[in-house]
């Protein structure tokens, strides 16, 4: 078998003046998700270096670049699977952690289960030893914040639909 | 949101998605990503799946594993399965949304029903990469 990697940026009405930004951090992820595949033959550490690599890219909404809620925190959310195994590690609602994806394997490999939220995932995460960002907000983007502006006035107009931006990331009600 | 799907020489597929979630969401949201069949699947059997886009859609749907299904049980390759899906789950949901796969035999799929989904792929020395339905850009590395 040929190895692959494939990676998507995300989906949405993205501006057309983030494209290059998008086309720059895609192939930066393919390429040093494919160097470890190459290296270690291992699909897994593959997919957590692809999407590491754009957790910390400003031009995805993940990690640094995450878009906000409405009380302009950043709450981050992932996952991760092996095939051969079904084996998987779930987290949500985490904050100021620079890569989620990290704090998901370890749940797989280091817990009984699946899925870890909240305080009880914030909590395995400093156990773990995983860096918590302080000060707080280190992950909020120029650019998140303009699109929540952005929200809230489309709000306060009558469109409550959560997700509209023309100059974030993703499209009305698009995650 | 961002995803990852890779095979190994040994045919050993993975996936990771991760996100931010979506501008203006309520405090204690959780979206599709980190729901398994939903933002992420793999079973080296069929195929492995990362989506991206309206979450409250892709979860009503289940599109990660819906993708795998129609894989496993219709015989399909990637490309077909992914876009099959993607497209049903819009017109069920009236959601947008995208997808990437990778099948059991290394074939790829790649579709979204958004304006724009950003990927690329590496395989060999060449690298592809688009944005917009159609494109398909290559680099050698």
């Amino acid at each position: 078998m040929e190895p692959i990697l494939l990676v998507h940026g995300g989906a949405g009405d993205i501006p057309d003046s983030r494209d290059q930004g998008k086309h720059d951090g895609v192939r930066n992820a393919a390429k040093n998700g494919y160097h470890i595949l190459l290296q270690t033959n291992s699909a897994l550490d593959a997919v957590e270096e692809a999407v590491k690599v754009m957790e910390l890219d400003e031009n995805f909404n993940a990690g640094y670049g995450s878009v906000l809620t409405l009380s302009e925190t950043v709450e981050m959310e992932a996952s991760i699977m092996r095939g051969d195994n079904l084996t998987s590690g779930c987290v949500t609602l985490l904050k100021d952690i620079r890569h989620p994806i990290s704090l998901a394997r370890m749940v797989m490999e280091k817990t009984p289960h699946n899925f870890l939220g909240g305080d009880g995932a914030m909590d395995f995460a400093r156990k773990e030893g995983v860096e918590i960002l302080a000060p707080p907000g280190q992950l909020v983007t120029e650019t998140a914040q303009k699109a929540l502006q952005t929200f809230k006035k489309r709000q306060n107009a009558g469109d409550s639909q959560p997700g509209v931006t023309e100059i974030g990331q993703e499209a009305p009600g698009v995650g | 949101t961002v995803g990852a799907v890779a095979i190994d020489r040994d045919g050993k597929i993975a996936v990771a998605t991760s996100t931010g979630g979506i501008t203006g969401k309520y405090v204690g949201r959780i979206g599709d990503t980190p729901l398994l069949g939903c933002g992420t699947y793999a079973d080296d059997r069929f195929g492995g799946v990362s989506t991206t886009g309206h979450g409250e859609s892709i979860m009503k749907f289940v599109l990660a594993k819906d993708i795998i299904n129609r894989i496993a049980f219709q015989g399909v390759g990637a490309q077909k399965a992914t876009e099959d899906s993607v497209k049903e789950m819009t017109k069920v949901t009236g959601g947008t949304a995208g997808a990437i796969t990778i099948d059991k035999d290394g074939n790829i799929g790649i579709y979204f029903s958004s304006q724009k989904m950003s990927w690329a792929y590496q395989k060999g020395n060449e690298i592809k990469y688009g944005i917009r339905e159609g494109d398909c850009i290559t680099e050698k590395v």
